[in-house]
């Protein structure tokens, strides 16, 4: 399944 | 990384920059609420939590920590710096804060993307700057008069806003799964907060005056 990708933005 | 997001991210450490300067040359915060200030403090330490989970980028690691420690910084010097705190407009610093943190961590509570504990203190981080800067518009407004160091920093934490929102159309442009919905609502009602002050600003800007806001 798809996975949210660890947010990057600050 | 895309060029409307550095933009973004140089802008907010610009504003922070200007506010460093401001307390530093004049030793003094008058204008400034300690209010928003320590509201940015618990945004940042909230929303950070990741710091210790997940590596992104020396970037992303470097800017946290610039952005928890000036915050912490600045919040230290408006309480304790025996000269700084002095020129603290207390009396127009009314705005009740807690209100605003309550409220997030509320909402935080209800909607977040995961039932975590990370995840719903990034979502209250995320409501609670959405409405961080409203002390300090109070502030303003009171006083009438704003210094241009203040009005340069709140000009760069709006740019800052506007800058996020064009990142976020060209991610959502060119990412296939780029859907944050809780930090563009979020965004777009925070950028909308400083619509009134940009307004005043350009204003002065053009009229090459003064800032001033009507009471």
């Amino acid at each position: 399944c798809y996975q949210e990708p660890p947010k990057d933005e600050l | 990384m895309n060029i409307f997001r550095l933009a973004g991210d140089m802008t907010h450490l610009l504003s922070i920059l200007v506010l460093l300067l401001k307390i530093y040359a004049t030793k003094s915060c008058s204008g400034i609420s300690r209010k928003t200030q320590e509201l940015y403090a618990i945004v940042f330490v909230a929303r950070y939590l990741d710091l210790f989970t997940d590596f992104i980028s020396v970037y992303n690691t470097f800017m946290k920590v610039v952005f928890i420690a000036s915050s912490l910084a600045i919040v230290w010097c408006m309480r304790f710096h025996p000269m700084v705190r002095r020129s603290y407009d207390r009396e127009l610093d009314t705005f009740r804060h807690y209100f605003l943190v309550g409220a997030s961590f509320a909402l935080a509570l209800i909607l977040h993307e995961k039932f975590t504990v990370q995840e719903i203190f990034w979502a209250f981080s995320i409501y609670l700057e959405a409405v961080a800067i409203l002390p300090q518009l109070v502030l303003l407004q009171r006083s009438g008069n704003v210094d241009n160091l203040t009005g340069q920093y709140i000009f760069f934490l709006g740019a800052y806003r506007a800058f996020y929102i064009l990142n976020w159309i060209y991610r959502y442009l060119t990412e296939p799964h780029f859907t944050r919905w809780i930090a563009c609502v979020s965004g777009v009602v925070q950028t909308a907060l400083y619509a009134d002050f940009f307004y005043y600003y350009f204003i002065s800007w053009k009229n090459n005056s003064k800032l001033k806001l009507p009471a």
